[in-house]
């Protein structure tokens, strides 16, 4: 078996090709979230400067959520052209498991809109890239002050346990997509496989 | 974020804007780096708070965008 080398240099095997149609959406909430618009005009204008094709939504509820993730998959999949690679940036207050809550306050879970694009035909082998920028749940990271040999004056980031992430992260992704993969991906392909996912805080925890 | 958006959005674009064709997972990590050394203030305001993003891929190959 021929080992593997990092430094092999870019080409059609080791770096997806974005040479065709590059699609981004993002979905904010911004009523109640002071200072919201910043980061949707930001990614905004750095998707369109990346070439991206860019739709943005504010404020939808959680059925929009759901619904503007549905209507992007089938512009996606009735679409001419190949398509390269899509961005969708998810940007809301979040509930205490992690739940995304849209503008009229109801839940909807990211992991489940997140799988909508999974089946997806025009994107399998495409990367697919997921931002999010929420709360996963109510437990604060802290600051502590180093004890013992750390110590000296030192700080170190530690976990605050609250409460356990066990309870926080009781929903979990596994739980919630149970049952609902993709049926006729490719044969030998995973409908799982491509994805990058971006969390901006870790399970359980609260979003800065 | 209420006065200049979030730590994650904002840090994102701006390493993104400056290397342009890397590869985007080793821009992640970047970012990741930068989030985590802030101090933020929590909500209660009386403490200083971390944050940390997660990243999880199944990517095959490299992503590299410009």
């Amino acid at each position: 078996v021929e080992p593997w080398r990092p430094e092999l240099a870019p080409g059609p095997n080791t770096q997806y090709d974005l040479s065709k149609t590059r699609a981004a959406l993002l979905l904010a909430v911004i009523q109640g979230r002071p200072g919201a618009q910043h980061d949707v005009e930001a990614l905004g204008g750095l998707c369109r400067a990346l070439g991206f094709e860019t739709t943005v939504r504010m404020d939808p509820t959680a059925q929009a959520f759901r619904e503007e993730l549905a209507q992007f998959q089938k512009q996606l999949d009735t679409c001419r052209g190949p398509v390269s690679c899509v961005l969708v940036a998810l940007m809301a207050h979040g509930g205490p498991q992690g739940q995304l809550l849209g503008a009229d306050g109801q839940e909807v879970q990211p992991e489940a809109l997140m799988q909508e694009l999974s089946c997806c035909r025009v994107l399998w082998g495409r990367p697919k890239v997921f931002l999010l920028q929420a709360c996963r749940g109510d437990v604060l990271q802290m600051y502590a002050e180093a004890q013992g040999p750390l110590g000296n004056g030192n700080f170190f980031p530690c976990w605050s346990l609250k409460r356990t992430l066990e309870s926080a992260s009781s929903n979990s992704f596994s739980e919630v997509t149970a049952g609902s993969s993709c049926r006729g991906a490719p044969p030998g392909r995973s409908d799982q496989a491509d994805i990058l996912t971006v969390y901006s805080a870790a399970e359980g925890y609260v979003a800065y | 974020r209420d006065d200049k958006g979030s730590d994650f959005i904002q840090t994102l674009v701006e390493v993104l804007r400056a290397n342009p064709g890397r590869d985007l997972l080793e821009l992640l990590t970047e970012v990741n780096r930068r989030v985590c050394e802030q101090d933020v203030l929590g909500p209660d305001c009386d403490e200083l708070r971390k944050a940390c993003l997660e990243i999880r891929s199944s990517l095959r190959h490299r992503l590299c965008l410009q």
